[in-house]
């Protein structure tokens, strides 16, 4: 473990945290993609089966224990319990077109060709693209609530850390996993556009408003 | 530098 990634799963986790209380506390997930989040579950649920077979340590599993479960409390919320104030008419990204190029390139490049490494590979790659529906909508109703945007720039962190986390690991312990290494830099590019106007614009307390 | 095996990143 290094601080590059413990800060990226403590930014990893306050993202879904403000996500949740947000939808939580004004009772309204407007402006929020639920295919991004419905994406994220199964980001989630594929990637964390090794939970029953496989014991890394106590944070491990109690993360990933919270992930699952924030994530799929975040869908309930979204489509069932506040499903009146659901966006659909801007939440219309066609999230077919991420599934099925991740379930292909998860058969197709991967380290070992076995049910849980085909899954886990699966959920790296679809989470490098599940951000989109959401970037989507932003960009579709071309302006963002500041807490959205805060959601978003933790979100945007945690993979950025993680990524100085592979190079650390890479020097320090030798290790890499180019699979990951790859679809974490494509994820951290996504937010690119997103993290310039979050800066130049969120932090001087502006709006995030999108050229539409 | 070799390939990562088990994955116990999060």
């Amino acid at each position: 473990m290094n601080i590059f990634r413990i800060i990226g799963d403590l930014s990893h986790l306050l993202a879904i945290i403000i996500l949740l209380r947000k939808i939580w506390k004004t009772r309204s997930c407007a402006g929020i993609s639920g295919k991004s989040q419905i994406l994220f579950a199964l980001v989630y649920t594929t990637r964390y089966l090794d939970l029953v077979t496989t014991y890394v340590s106590l944070y491990n599993t109690v993360m990933k224990i919270i992930f699952i479960a924030v994530s799929i409390a975040t869908c309930y919320l979204i489509y069932m319990k506040f499903k009146a104030t659901y966006d659909h008419n801007h939440d219309t990204f066609r999230i077919e077109f991420l599934l099925a190029p991740a379930v292909i390139l998860a058969l197709l490049i991967n380290h070992d060709f076995t049910f849980l490494e085909i899954l886990w590979t699966f959920s790296i790659y679809l989470e490098s693209v599940a951000i989109l529906p959401q970037l989507f909508m932003v960009s579709k109703t071309g302006e963002a609530e500041s807490i959205t945007s805060h959601y978003l720039f933790a979100l945007g962190s945690y993979r950025a850390l993680y990524i100085l986390n592979w190079i650390y690991r890479y020097h320090n312990e030798e290790i890499y996993d180019l699979i990951a290494i790859v679809a974490g830099i494509v994820q951290t590019a996504l937010y690119c556009d997103f993290f310039y106007l979050y800066i130049t614009k969120v932090l001087r307390g502006k709006k995030l408003q999108l050229p539409a | 530098p070799v390939h990562e095996q088990d994955h116990d990143e999060l």
